[in-house]
């Protein structure tokens, strides 16, 4: 597996605040769980209505969600297993057979 | 050879570097690559010069790409550009228009030491790799290093955020390296693009404020043409504006401080996607990101040499 498999089970999560206070709760949870943040690009542009994109690592994914769950958050997965996104879209693996 | 290498997957930076050596040897007619500087891990600084060598006097265009790591199809693009340059020199009158009045100055692959990693230990950085005496974290982000409301809005001033803007403007080499040459060549730089992912936006300044820049009417005029032309390949819309309100206002970046720094239309494209893969565009787009986003490049070239002062 591509980079040793570090991704097996890390989603991608697309959330859109709807309030100012769901946006203050976000950024606080993205603070703790400590999310790679796709976009925007830093945690101080998350606001009511931004499109926020987080890489959530698999150990997080359960306390994000039932957070998500608990404040009625909606989200969307992007990409349920980043793993398996990464390996299907290139031919590294090919590559590296190859070689 | 040009048509061996395959530019519809991702290459690794030494893949590049050598893609980039062998057409120095095989291309000197219309390539001329060298070196800027060296990145901080000691990899040297790329760039390709493309277009017909001449005695007159010729303005030029600075393309760079992989800024951040993790834009994989950054490269991708700055690949296909110079394969395309190359392979329709002679038949296609815009491309051959462009290079006999211009040159171009490609750097495929801005941050190195970032790519590098991104490819060998984590696919997701973003930062350059300078380490922190203070700090465990590493890196500085690239676009946040420039000269221009340093550290200001949309930057973060901790080592261990992803928009860290570093101890003090132009602490990358990388960043140092590619101003000094930028401020070396001014005079004759006509028109900055810096190539991202992921967003599908095509922005000009200002980024660090909300303010109109002085040759509005004339950038706008090329980013919406540039937009079209785009959406007319594969009817793939990309928005287009001013940073600060299109996207958000962040202070520190490239595409600001060039045009601070008197080169008079600069851009940063914000490549596919929207966040369905993000910043996994499989390759198989490749290809189509490449193709509409070249007829955008030669959109705002064109418009450029014909339409603006």
């Amino acid at each position: 597996h591509l980079y040793s498999n570090r991704y097996a089970g890390d989603k991608v999560i697309r959330l859109i605040p709807n309030t100012e206070e769901e946006a203050y709760a976000l950024k606080k949870i993205y603070r703790q769980l400590k999310v790679d943040l796709w976009q925007p690009r830093s945690i101080s542009y998350v606001s009511e209505g931004t499109v926020t994109d987080v890489h959530i690592p698999q150990s997080g994914c359960r306390t994000l969600l039932a957070f998500l769950q608990e404040t009625n958050i909606q989200y969307k997965i992007l990409i349920e297993d980043l793993q398996k996104a990464l390996e299907n879209g290139s031919s590294l693996q090919t590559q590296r057979n190859r070689r | 050879s040009l048509s061996a290498y395959n530019y519809e997957v991702y290459h690794s930076l030494e893949e590049i570097q050598n893609w980039m050596y062998h057409l120095n040897k095989t291309h000197s007619s219309l390539i001329h690559m060298f070196s800027i500087g060296k990145s901080y891990e000691g990899r040297p600084l790329f760039v390709l010069k493309l277009g017909r060598r001449s005695r007159a006097y010729k303005k030029a265009v600075w393309i760079d790409c992989g800024m951040h790591a993790r834009e994989w199809i950054g490269p991708a693009f700055c690949q296909w550009f110079v394969k395309e340059a190359l392979l329709t020199y002679k038949s296609d009158p815009t491309m051959r228009k462009m290079l006999n009045y211009l040159h171009f100055y490609v750097m495929p692959v801005f941050n190195v030491d970032g790519y590098h990693f991104s490819w060998t230990n984590d696919r997701f950085w973003r930062k350059t790799r300078s380490r922190n005496s203070m700090f465990g974290c590493r890196g500085v982000d690239a676009n946040r290093n420039w000269k221009v409301k340093w550290c200001d809005v949309g930057a973060s001033m901790h080592p261990c955020d992803d928009t860290y803007c570093g101890p003090f403007p132009e602490s990358e080499p990388e960043v140092k390296a590619v101003a000094k040459f930028l401020r070396k060549h001014r005079k004759h730089i006509k028109a900055y693009l810096s190539f991202h992912a992921y967003a599908q936006i095509l922005l000009y300044p200002y980024s660090y404020k909300r303010a109109t820049i002085p040759n509005f009417n004339c950038v706008e005029s090329a980013a919406h043409k540039a937009v079209n032309a785009l959406q007319s390949v594969y009817g793939v819309r990309y928005r287009h504006g001013p940073a600060s309100s299109t996207l958000y206002v962040s202070s520190g970046s490239s595409m600001d401080w060039a045009y601070k720094n008197g080169i008079p239309y600069t851009f940063a494209f914000e490549l596919r996607d929207t966040g369905h893969f993000g910043f996994l565009l499989p390759e198989m787009l490749i290809r189509p990101t490449c193709t509409e986003t070249m007829l955008a490049v030669k959109n705002i070239t064109m418009h450029l040499l014909k339409k603006c002062p």
